[in-house]
Order: C-alpha cells, then sequence, then structure tokens
C-alpha cells in the first residue's frame, strides 16, 4: 500500500520535531 | 511504557529514497565537477532534519541550485529516467525570492515525498530549483512528456498545492526542446 502523505501531517510534524 | 517508548522509535518511512543535491556555478571547473549530492534520506523525521540544518535556498547564492531527485536518478537531461521527459516550470519575479521562493519550494518538496500526485506519482523524477539574477526557477520534473493524461494531472495537482490562482497558468517542456531551444523561447507542451 503506497505511503502517503498529505501536507498538513507534514508540516505539522516539522513542528513536533522541532520541538522536541 | 514499552508501546510509548517503542512508538516514539518509529519513524515514518516515505515511499521513495530521495537524494538531495547542491549545484554551485564555479567557472573553472567541469559542469558535472560542480555537481554535489548531499545526502539521502527515506523517512520524513529524516527530511526535516535535513531541511532545517541546510541553507535556505534564498539565501543560497547566485548560480546555485538544489535538486531533490529519486535514488538512482540524476538531476540532468542525460539520465535515460529524464531524457524523454520535461518539466512543469515556475519562474518567478526577482522581488519574489524574499517573499515566495522559499515557501515554493518547500511545498514542491512536500509535494514529491508525500508521493501527492495520486497515481501518478511514480511519473515524478524530482525538482530542481535555480537561483539566478534574472529570475529564480522551480520546476518539477516528469518521466514521459509524451504522457499527457499524467503529465496534466500532475500539473493541476502542483498549481492547486502552490496555491497558484487560475489566471496564473504554467507550462510543461520537454528536456528534448530545451535541449535544442534555438532562441530564448522554449516551446510549451502543456499549460495549466
Amino acid at each position: 500500500e503506497k505511503k502517503r502523505y498529505d501536507r498538513e501531517f507534514l508540516l505539522g510534524f516539522q513542528f513536533i520535531f522541532a520541538s522536541m | 511504557q514499552q508501546l510509548a517508548l517503542a512508538q516514539s522509535l518509529v519513524k515514518y518511512p516515505l515511499q521513495n529514497r530521495w537524494a538531495l543535491w547542491f549545484f554551485k556555478n564555479e567557472k573553472n571547473r567541469l559542469w558535472q565537477a560542480n555537481l554535489r549530492l548531499v545526502t539521502k534520506f527515506s523517512t520524513v523525521e529524516d527530511f526535516w532534519a535535513l531541511y532545517d540544518h541546510i541553507k535556505p535556498a534564498s539565501k543560497l547564492s547566485c548560480g546555485c541550485d538544489y535538486s531533490l531527485f529519486k535514488d538512482g536518478i540524476e538531476p540532468m537531461w542525460e539520465d535515460s529516467q529524464n531524457m524523454r521527459g520535461g518539466r512543469w516550470l515556475i519562474t518567478l519575479a526577482k522581488q519574489q525570492r524574499h517573499t515566495k521562493l522559499d515557501c515554493f519550494w518547500l511545498d514542491t518538496l512536500l509535494c514529491l515525498i508525500g508521493e501527492m500526485f495520486d497515481d501518478y506519482s511514480n511519473e515524478v523524477c524530482g525538482a530542481v530549483i535555480n537561483i539566478r539574477a534574472k529570475g529564480d526557477k522551480i520546476a518539477i520534473w516528469t518521466r514521459e512528456a509524451e504522457h499527457q493524461e499524467a503529465v496534466t494531472h500532475i500539473g493541476r495537482v502542483y498549481k492547486e498545492h502552490l496555491g497558484l490562482s487560475q489566471e496564473v497558468t504554467i507550462g510543461y517542456q520537454a528536456h528534448a526542446d530545451t535541449a535544442t531551444k534555438s532562441s530564448s523561447l522554449t516551446k510549451t507542451k502543456f499549460v495549466v
């Protein structure tokens, strides 16, 4: 099954990742 | 606790492994010698670790490029997976370097790594950003210029993701036409 991510998830991830 | 720990260690895998390339125009060297592979990644975490670590495109000096291509495809027309293809080209006005460039480039990268072109994502090869005094350019490169349905779908979705209005049109150029153009104008194969 294709691994797809939408823009909101990816941008949200940057925020979580930066705050870790 | 173990589950929480395990979850924190799980990385989010991407569909493809991607390679970031950097090109710096040093006239005294061969073109290929100016092209450098920076690194490869295949998870969301590693993408952000890289993106947050490198200089934003708008801060690069003139003559530099970033390219993000699927692992195994080199960022040049000559690559066997590029030579029959083409690119959706975004040309920016000079003043847009400090207003739009970094946003457009990030949106382009997210379209690629997120596989946002539905069933046609496998037609995508990569993307290039050129920092130039006469105006910066961003392009998504696709595999087959003759695959009209796939190419136009990619163009429409791309334009939507960049938030470009209906009035703004973007053009698709086959690399073969760009490579052999006689004037400064390259033939546009598709428009959306």
